[in-house]
């Protein structure tokens, strides 16, 4: 494995997109995996469609009753994947925009897909394999605690506490080895994580957590995607 | 050597030291993020807010050193309406029918 790697530098990450006031972070770590697997198929970054999950995606969890992927109101990004595979694939953003609202209507147009999936899987919670998957099939979906990212500004972020209650999906891009924290004395490796609350949250956009200890849950709840070739 | 930091660095305020400002950094915060409320009642209550996450964040800042943390576009909102407003995984377990991802070679 590298040392240090980041899909931004290759070209397989989309801007920092806006949720608005709307729980669709699922949507947009949904929506990055698709468009980082899509990337590593075609060669082309395309920029994928939230609203689609948001109106169209209404898959459930056939063990949970109740527990479906349900637009503003929350979802989960290994629903989403569910949903993309049998729905056929996801629209572009330009053609299905964000409206960052709960609209009674689904307005896909099967003949407008520009991304499907092949298939998807969850990763282990080990940091090396979260690690090897990330390089070898691109950006990942991951969940986190979000409690101390509603005061983050930039930095690594290394709570000594910090529960692993997972309430927020993003998208893991990529770690370096050395981010300097100079309180403990050391270097700590790090993930990258793309957020969905525009460029002027965190660092333009972006969230450092250390690596290590599962903080804040980052290690728990990983999927990966690949996407299909069009036809 | 025989100066400690509590003799070099003479405390003048009254240790609540995180609000000192506070009203300042409320007008910047409206300023910088567009926010504006609609009654007197509200902005009353929202400062308020404001200056709990401000005690918050400095909070954040001792659990957290190597990260910054302070004034967010979310400083004017409780942490149950963060969570309501911004958070969204609606599920806390995976299904237990997901595939799992072959194990990769990590070394060398």
């Amino acid at each position: 494995l590298p040392e240090d790697f980041d899909w931004r530098e290759k070209g397989a990450v989309t801007p920092v997109k806006n949720q608005g006031s709307c729980g669709s972070c699922w949507s947009f770590s949904t929506t990055g995996a698709l468009e980082g697997a899509n990337f590593l198929e075609t060669g082309k970054l395309v920029s994928l469609s939230e609203q689609q999950l948001v109106d169209c995606d209404h898959e459930c969890d056939p063990e949970e009753e109740g527990a479906c992927d349900s637009g503003c109101n929350g979802g989960l990004m290994n629903s989403a994947f569910e949903y993309t595979l049998k729905a056929g694939g996801l629209m572009r953003e330009e053609d299905y925009p964000y409206t960052g609202t709960d609209r009674d209507t689904c307005k896909f147009d099967k003949t407008k897909i520009a991304a499907k999936v092949a298939n998807f899987s969850v990763v282990s919670l080990d940091e090396d394999q979260i690690a090897a998957n990330l390089v070898k099939n691109g950006p990942l979906a991951v969940a986190i605690n979000a409690v101390f990212m509603q005061t983050y500004i930039g930095g690594v972020s290394c709570p000594y506490i910090c529960s692993k209650r997972l309430d927020h999906g993003v998208l893991l891009v990529g770690y370096g080895s050395a981010g300097y924290a100079p309180i403990r004395m050391k270097e700590k490796p790090y993930w990258i994580i793309k957020n969905s609350w525009g460029e002027n949250w965190g660092e333009n956009g972006f969230y450092k957590i250390c690596r290590g200890r599962n903080i804040c849950g980052v290690d728990s709840m990983v999927s990966t995607v690949a996407a299909a070739v069009r036809s | 050597d025989t100066f400690s930091d509590d003799q070099l660095i003479k405390q003048v305020t009254d240790g609540s030291d995180e609000l000192l400002g506070a009203e300042h950094h409320f007008t910047l915060f409206k300023r910088k993020f567009g926010k504006s409320y609609a009654s007197q009642e509200e902005h009353d209550y929202r400062f308020s807010v404001f200056k709990r996450n401000l005690r918050r964040a400095a909070r954040h800042q001792k659990l957290d050193p190597t990260a910054t943390h302070g004034v967010t576009q979310f400083s004017d909102l409780t942490p149950a309406e963060f969570r309501r407003t911004f958070l969204g995984l609606r599920k806390l377990r995976l299904p237990k029918d997901a595939n799992q991802a072959p194990i990769l070679p990590t070394s060398d």
